[in-house]
């Protein structure tokens, strides 16, 4: 939590609400909000209620938004560019290519979209993963390729769509970040259809080499490092409240 | 067109007026009937009173503030009047009957960021325009 307006400033008058009229401001204040009801999320297993990579990168997006908000054309409002709704994506599978030493070596991550709303304009997306220094590649210059899986193939290889290079130095630390704005498109005439998303790593004369022994860090990651996509939205107004 | 009604009665000596007893357009600028002038208020929502912390992330509230006053005639500039809430204001004082005093309204408002978790465990983040009172003017 926190932000700005964690507590009613002093003075404030206060009063409780009886249950009809709070059910009232609540339906009302949705409808402002542009939610057709309240979001009943699931309670987390208590194993996993460690702090996740997406939501903490959402955090600090919302503190940098919150202290925006005031003012218009402020840093991190130009960071976010139009957008005014961020969706953060949690990997829900995770495939890497299992044979043995043969090349090339690839890991997939799948997303589920279906929860995007309808109505909506992508303006940037960004594939979020950890990068831990490899030991095995001393000194060595990587370049990370990102290909979203347009089809997939029962007797060939999958077709796949180029979205992103980035090139860096094997003992590098940090988050890498991939731009997967061109898949956009895609997932809204298809978004019934998981996200699959390959990434592929190379050395810099052309060797395929495993993610993992690059450092990149996958579903089995410290929760605070997995791999998550980040949307950036223009929302249409309140799409969902009707006139009065 | 303010001049039939100042009533001004005979000065028995050479005593000035005195500015707080001056009939007509004074009268009721600065709250002379307990009412404050046209300004900002403090209104806080609180999400933690609707219940919705549990997928509501951040805020716990917010202040959106409300417009409360008069709009009385003569606007100050620092009512943000518009010149069509001056012109209503003199139309009130000589029709006070027939047309209302300008309406005391937000002039600016500013966005407010919430993140919450949708029913998929989804964090989103949504900032939401216009939910924020910044000024208070007269319109």
């Amino acid at each position: 939590g926190g932000g700005p307006g964690l507590r009613p400033p002093p003075g404030c008058p206060q009063r409780r609400l009886g249950a009809r009229e709070r059910r009232d401001v609540q339906r009302e204040i949705l409808a402002v909000l542009g939610l057709p009801g309240r979001p009943r999320p699931r309670a987390p297993p208590a194993a996993s209620r460690l702090p996740a990579s997406a939501p903490l990168f959402m955090l600090d997006l919302y503190h940098a938004m919150a202290g925006d908000d005031d003012e218009d054309g402020a840093p991190a409002e130009r960071r976010l560019g139009r957008a005014d709704l961020v969706m953060s994506f949690v990997n829900m599978v995770e495939r890497d290519r299992a044979l043995g030493h043969q090349e090339p070596h690839w890991k997939e991550f799948r997303f589920d979209l279906t929860q995007i709303p309808a109505g909506e304009a992508v303006t940037a997306a960004e594939f979020r993963i950890y990068k831990v220094p490899s030991i095995h590649l001393l000194n060595r210059t990587l370049h990370v390729s990102m290909f979203q899986v347009v089809q997939e193939q029962s007797n060939r290889e999958s077709d796949l769509f180029f979205l992103d290079l980035q090139t860096l130095r094997a003992g590098d630390e940090g988050w890498l970040v991939l731009d997967v704005t061109a898949a956009s498109d895609c997932w809204l005439l298809k978004r019934h259809k998981d996200l699959g998303l390959r990434l592929y790593v190379e050395t810099e004369d052309g060797h395929s080499v495993d993610p993992g022994l690059a450092g990149l860090l996958g579903q089995r990651a410290p929760r605070s490092q997995q791999p998550f996509v980040v949307t950036f939205f223009r929302a249409s107004p309140s799409p969902i409240r009707t006139p009065r | 067109a303010v001049r039939p009604l100042r009533r001004r009665q005979p000065k028995k000596s050479n005593e000035l007026p005195q500015a707080n007893r001056l009939p007509g357009i004074f009268d009721d600028v600065h709250g002379s009937h307990g009412r404050q002038v046209c300004r900002r208020h403090e209104l806080y929502v609180s999400f933690q009173d609707l219940g919705w912390l549990d997928w509501v992330i951040a805020p716990q509230g917010y202040s959106a503030y409300y417009c409360e006053g008069e709009c009385s005639f003569p606007l100050d500039s620092c009512m943000n009047a518009t010149n069509h809430a001056i012109l209503q204001s003199l139309v009130h004082l000589m029709m006070p009957d027939a047309v209302p005093k300008a309406c005391c309204a937000p002039t600016k408002l500013s966005a407010t960021s919430v993140l919450y978790y949708d029913s998929s465990n989804n964090v989103i983040l949504r900032k939401h325009r216009n939910m924020v009172v910044k000024a208070c003017g007269c319109h």
